[in-house]
C-alpha cells in the first residue's frame, strides 16, 4: 500500500505546487511508483509537468464529483515512473458541488483506494484554502507536508490549518499526521527570512524538515517550459533543495 | 457613492493584501474615507493594519452569514480616515454556510449598501479562490484591480478570473469591469519578469497599470510590525510604488 501525502496551507504561493512536482518527480527519479493529484482547480502541477489541461479526457473533478474510474483518468508515464491526475477549471465548481453530495469528504479517499496500491507515493497538491478540496485531501491522506514561505504574513494562518487537521483527524481519518513543514524561498540575505524560520521552528520543534529550499529563479522558471527543477536546470540550487527534501520525506515515510 | 473596488486573483500570493492594505492607507492619507473589507478567512489585511483578529467584536463574518449591522462591526479609525471591517477565522467557515442561503451571492453587496455613501471608496481584499466569497466580493464592486505576480504560474489562471467576473457581470452585476491588472513582484534582475509582463500587456492591452510594483523585502517586512509600507519605510521602492499606484486607482475611478 502506497503512502498518500498532501501538500496543504491555505496561505497562497507558497511552494505548494513547487515542491509537490519536484519531490514527485525525483522520487520517480529513484525508481519509486509515483503518482501526482492535482487538486487545485488552477492546475498549475498539471501544466507544470507539461501536459495541457483543455486536452484532458478526464480530470480530477470527473474521479471526484461523478466517480469515474481514476485509472482511465490518470494520466500514466508523464515521466518514467510517474503518473498524474490532472485537473482543468471544471474543479473550480467541484467545491459547491461536493456539499450537496453524501460522504462529501471522503470522495476522494474512496476514489483512490482502487488504485493506491498500484502506486509507492501519492502526492496530493492541494489549493490555497481550507475548503472541502482541501478536506478531502485530509481524508485521503496518510499524511501532510506543510511548506511555509519565509514571509511574516505566511505564519498567521498555521493555527488555523492545525485546527483543521485535527478537524479531520477526530472525525474522518484518525491516522491523519503532520509529515513535516518545508521552509521555502529562504532568501539569506534578508534578516526576516531568518527571523521566520526561527518562528516556525518554536512552532513545530520536531517537524521542520532539515531542508530550507533557497529562493532561486530557476524554479520559478521551470514550469514556463513545462519541466521539473531536475530537468530544467540540475545543477541549481532549488534542484539541490528538491533532491535533499525529496530523500527526507523518503526515508520519513519508510519508502526502501 | 463610494466607489467599491475588489482585489482579485485566485492565484496565491500574488499581493493581493499587500496591494489593499497599501493603496487604501495612502488615499486615507491623501484625505479620503476610505474602508478595507478584509474578506479573507486569513485575516492577514486585518493583521497587517495591526489589528487583533482575535479580539473582534463583530466581523465580515457577521456582517456576510448573520445579517449583523457593518456599522457596529467596523473598526472606526484604525488609521486616519481609514476604517476596516475585519476578518477572523470564522470566516473559514462562510463558504460552505453561505451555499444554503437565498440570495448567496449578495449577501455583501446588501451588507455594505447601507454604509457605502459613508466612504468615497471600499476595497475588498479577496481570499485566493473563486468561491463564493469571491463572488460576493464581484457582485459588490463597481470593479476589480487584479494583481499578477511576474511568474509563469500567475498567468495560468487569468482566463479562468475573467470567465467568472464574466458570470457575474452578465448574472449578477452589469456594472462589474476591470480597472486594471497591477503586475507586482518585478525582479529586474530576471528575464522571466519582463517576459511575463510583456505577455500580460498582450493579454490586457488596455487595462495594465502604468504602475509594475518592484520586489522588495520591505513590503514583506512591514506587516510583521502592523504597519503600512508608508509607516514602516517610505522611502522605500514600495512606498513609491504604491503612492503611484494609488493615484492611478484614485484617477481611474474619479476620485476628485
Ligand atoms: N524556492 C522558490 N524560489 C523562487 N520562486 C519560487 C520558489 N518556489 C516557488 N516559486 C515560485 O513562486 C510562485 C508560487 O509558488 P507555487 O505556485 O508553487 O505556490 P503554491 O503554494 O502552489 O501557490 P497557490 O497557493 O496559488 O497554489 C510560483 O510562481 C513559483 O514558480
Ligand atoms: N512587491 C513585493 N515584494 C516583496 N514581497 C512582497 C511584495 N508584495 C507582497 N509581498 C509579500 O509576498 C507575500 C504574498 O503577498 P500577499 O500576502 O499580499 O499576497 P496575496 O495575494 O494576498 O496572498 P493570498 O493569496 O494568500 O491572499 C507576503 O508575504 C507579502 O508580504
Ligand atoms: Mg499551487
Ligand atoms: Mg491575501
Amino acid at each position: 500500500m502506497g503512502h498518500t501525502l498532501a501538500l496543504a496551507n491555505q496561505k497562497g504561493g507558497v511552494g505548494k505546487t513547487t515542491s509537490a512536482v519536484n519531490v514527485s518527480s525525483y522520487l520517480a527519479s529513484l525508481g519509486h511508483h509515483v503518482l501526482i493529484v492535482d487538486l487545485d482547480p488552477q492546475g498549475n502541477a498539471t501544466s507544470s509537468l507539461g501536459a495541457d489541461k483543455r486536452a484532458l479526457n478526464l480530470s480530477t473533478y470527473d474521479v471526484l464529483v461523478h466517480g469515474a474510474d481514476p485509472r482511465e483518468a490518470v494520466i500514466s508515464k508523464i515521466r518514467p515512473n510517474l503518473d498524474l491526475l490532472g485537473a482543468n477549471n471544471a474543479l473550480a465548481g467541484a467545491e459547491v458541488e461536493l456539499v450537496q453530495l453524501t460522504n462529501r469528504e471522503q470522495r476522494l479517499r474512496r476514489a483512490l483506494e482502487p488504485i493506491s496500491g498500484d502506486y509507492d507515493v501519492i502526492l496530493i497538491d492541494c489549493p490555497p484554502s481550507l475548503g472541502l478540496l482541501t478536506v478531502n485531501a485530509f481524508t485521503a491522506a496518510n499524511s501532510v507536508v506543510v511548506p511555509i514561505q519565509c514571509e511574516y504574513l505566511a505564519l498567521e494562518g498555521l493555527m488555523q490549518l492545525i485546527n483543521t487537521m485535527d478537524l479531520v483527524k477526530r472525525r474522518l481519518n484518525p491516522a491523519l499526521d503532520v509529515l513535516g513543514v518545508v521552509m521555502t524561498m529562504f532568501d539569506s540575505r534578508t534578516r526576516l527570512s531568518t527571523q521566520v524560520v526561527e518562528n516556525v521552528r518554536r512552532f513545530f520543534p520536531n517537524r521542520m524538515f532539515r531542508t530550507i529550499v533557497p529562493r532561486s529563479v530557476r524554479l520559478a522558471e521551470a514550469p514556463s517550459h513545462g519541466q521539473t527543477i531536475l530537468e530544467y536546470d540540475s545543477r541549481s540550487a532549488g534542484a539541490d533543495a528538491y533532491r535533499q527534501l525529496g530523500d527526507e520525506v523518503a526515508q520519513r515515510i519508510g519508502l526502501p
